[in-house]
């Protein structure tokens, strides 16, 4: 419709063309906001932001005569690809000038609603010309100018000036909102450009490190979630086409600049985060796992007689910022589980507890993953306070002999092999860092070896430990402190077990492990 | 034991299948994680010079851009009035600049070129500049090496050193060559 | 098996995979000395 019209395409394209050329001329680099000026009321005069409709349609208009140019470009065969690209930036560029140049001078310094407003309505717009286009174009989408007026404008509304500090982070919150609608799940032909914009150095340091209080963490916690999620179908697939081996890597290298910079954001985020990787993606996880407070000084887990309970360490609980409680559903579960653990009774909860947590009969969706993390970490949380509520502290006496270990052992005993997989695995997703989560956890998995009326619960416990060791570096520091304490303690018996030694592959991989913990 | 994926035996046949197919290597083994161009051991932040999540090197102190005062941006006035860059006008500190900042990138190839031409060698096993000190004799020469006192350029300490070399030509790179496939320099600019 | 939904999201994907974006996209435009970027030998300095 907006093109129907095209007499008005034409004066907006006439428009559009004179202010690349003003913005770019020397005057108007060296002085942009007199040439901003000048141009604003060329807009006025014209009638082009007479009303909100008038304002949209020109954006609008705008930002599809940009993409056009761009796409044309690009498709050109005649010009050297630098030639190319110097063509669509320079247009590109200049677009994203005026709009930034309208947000900062819109309203009045005192209210910025009115040019948070106007920014939210450019990026909404923005996107939706995007979505639009996907869909319209699959092999021919180009990511490139929607890229560039996104990552340009980010770094002019992120440039160091008094009126753009005062609403900095609305600017923030308002790009995070965008970049979600425009989550890889939604826009996949966008991918490695929204992976590009969410893994720039200007964008990971007013996330994450500029913004006071952590108050970007949230928001960039949502934004690896809603990559994550994309990923997961081709990952738990496990044999990786290039365009998903090539989103990969690009995540794990994002995932070490964070692990290296901004730990304990990985630390705080780690729950949800574990809640959405696959399970085979050991790898990916294990680096998340990894992550411990800068300030912290780990004990070698290879010390020979390390006393982890003797570390101050594991007093203290870690900040598990997503609220796990209520992901326990329905209410009704949740109120007869609240109830086995504080009476420990009705014994019937426990048979029922496997009902609760299967969800279909599908091959690999058979369980309700995110319920099982939730339970597992919420009734190990309530076993640390119940134990903590006796004044004493979680050790292997101490955690035995509860409602939450019934439930520990209901489950190791009555899941069937898959269930009892993910079951693991969410107790082996609470060994990190020195803490009373990891230490807690640690004991547990010791425990329902040690008591295992089956050696399946053995060789499966040994199964889940194991895989995260033999992927390559990281490993976290709790896995490692459990494994060694598995094969050096004699209590375990561990090397005696055939699954030891049921192929050569195998036991060399537990011989090379233990060499290098020993 | 467990007959199924879920137990030891699943394990092993993934790691048996990993040995025959690559891309089943990067989630079963996971990669070497320090081959991905970050330096883990870095004391500062890797953020304010991560390349992205495919660069293989972080950015380039000419890559990251700064905020200057709109005055300062004066190419745009006098670019035309520029002379072209020809590296053939320039002394070798400059070329020697422009070939260690310049990685990867057809400037460090046309300085290496400018190089050679100004009868330096770059030692491909030493990885150094070198060229003849002047005034000083050739102690030994074959047709596969000499031996005496060269120049070479230390860019850690940003100065010609002497030193002695053995010289085995099969070590010293021959004319560098651009793909002719690449632009060549762009005709006017500034520095 | 991929749900039919993945598969679509699969195809855009690919269709993304051959229009990569390149380090200059996401870089203020250089009007001297751009980006140019040539395989260098490996025993040429890499950083």
């Amino acid at each position: 419709r907006d093109f129907d019209d095209l007499g008005y395409v034409e004066k907006t394209d006439y428009l559009l063309r004179e202010w690349v050329s003003l913005i770019h001329s020397p005057n108007g680099i060296r002085e942009p906001t007199k040439a901003f000026g000048t141009f604003v009321q060329h807009l006025n005069v014209q009638g082009f932001l007479k009303t909100d409709d008038v304002i949209t349609r020109f954006f609008r208009i705008s930002t599809r005569l940009c993409v056009d140019m761009c796409c044309q470009a690009l498709t050109e065969q005649s010009n050297s690809p630098t030639v190319v690209r110097t063509k669509c930036y320079t247009t590109l560029d200049a677009y994203v000038k005026l709009i930034a140049l309208l947000v900062k001078h819109s309203g009045d310094t005192a209210n910025s609603g009115t040019k948070i407003n106007l920014l939210n309505k450019v990026l909404g717009i923005v996107a939706g010309v995007l979505l639009h286009d996907q869909d319209a174009h699959t092999i021919e989408f180009q990511q490139l100018p929607y890229q560039r007026m996104f990552i340009m404008l980010f770094l002019e509304l992120n440039a160091p000036e008094p009126i753009l500090e005062t609403i900095n982070f609305q600017v923030l919150t308002a790009f995070c909102h965008t970049l979600h609608i425009l989550s890889p799940s939604k826009a996949p032909g966008f991918s490695y450009a929204w992976l590009e914009i969410v893994s720039h150095r200007v964008f990971l340091g007013r996330m994450l490190a500029l913004t006071p209080q952590q108050k970007g963490w949230g928001m960039y916690s949502q934004l690896l979630m809603d990559l994550f999620k994309f990923l997961a179908p081709f990952l738990r697939n496990a044999e990786l086409a290039k365009p998903v081996t090539l989103l990969y890597k690009g995540t794990l290298r994002l995932l070490l600049v964070l692990l290296h910079d901004f730990p304990e954001f990985l630390c705080d985020y780690h729950y949800g985060f574990c809640d959405v990787i696959p399970p085979n993606c050991i790898q990916m996880r294990n680096l998340i796992l990894s992550a411990f407070p800068r300030n912290m000084r780990l004990p070698d887990p290879f010390t020979p007689n390390l006393k982890v309970d003797m570390l101050p360490e594991i007093a203290h609980a870690p900040r598990v910022l997503t609220n796990f409680s209520s992901m326990i559903q329905p209410p009704a579960f949740k109120k007869d589980l609240d109830s086995y653990l504080k009476a420990r009774a009705p014994v019937t909860f426990l048979s029922e507890l496997r009902g609760n947590l299967q969800i279909s009969q599908e091959p690999g969706m058979a369980y309700n993953i995110p319920l099982m993390n939730a339970l597992v970490l919420y009734v190990g949380t309530q076993a640390i306070n119940y134990i903590r509520s006796k004044s004493h502290t979680p050790n292997m006496t101490t955690i035995a002999h509860s409602a939450h270990m019934d439930i520990f052992q209901n489950l190791a005993v009555d899941l069937d092999t898959e269930g009892r997989y993910l079951f693991l695995n969410a107790i082996a997703n609470q060994l990190r860092y020195p803490n009373s989560h990891t230490h807690y956890f640690s004991c547990t998995l010791l425990y329902l070896f040690a008591e295992a009326n089956s050696e399946a619960i053995q060789e499966q416990i040994t199964r889940v430990l194991l895989e995260r060791l033999i992927v390559n570096r990281p490993h976290p520091w709790g896995l490692l402190i459990t494994f060694i304490e598995l094969i050096k303690n004699p209590t375990y018996k561990f090397w005696l077990h055939e699954f030891v030694h049921c192929a050569p592959e195998i036991e060399k991989l537990f011989e090379s492990v233990a060499r290098s913990c020993m | 034991m467990v007959k199924d994926q879920f137990g030891m035996v699943g394990l092993l046949t993934f790691i048996r299948a990993a040995e025959t197919d690559p891309n089943l290597v990067s989630l079963a083994l996971g990669q070497d994680l320090t081959a991905l161009g970050l330096n883990l051991n870095s004391p500062d932040n890797l953020y304010p010079t991560f390349g992205g999540p495919w660069a293989d090197t972080p950015c380039r102190p000419q890559d990251i851009d700064f905020h200057v005062p709109p005055e300062y941006l004066v190419n745009a006035s006098i670019r035309e009035k520029l002379p072209p860059i020809r590296l053939n006008r320039y002394k070798d500190d400059l070329l020697f600049y422009l070939f260690y900042t310049n990685p990867g990138d057809v400037l460090q190839i046309a300085a290496a070129t400018e190089l050679y031409n100004r009868e330096w060698r770059y030692h491909m096993e030493e990885k150094v500049w070198i060229t003849q000190a002047p005034g000083m004799q050739v102690q030994e020469k074959t047709s596969t090496y000499e031996r005496g006192t060269y120049y070479y350029f230390d860019p850690q300490n940003w100065r010609r050193v002497a030193k002695e070399f053995h010289l085995d030509y099969s070590k010293l790179e021959g004319r560098p060559h651009l793909p002719p496939s690449l632009v060549p320099m762009p005709p006017t600019g500034s520095i | 098996p991929l749900q039919k939904e993945h598969q679509r999201q699969f195809q855009k994907l690919e269709a993304a995979y051959y229009h990569m974006p390149l380090p200059s996209d996401s870089e203020k435009l250089r009007s001297y000395l751009a980006r140019n970027p040539c395989p260098a030998p490996p025993y040429y300095p890499q950083v």
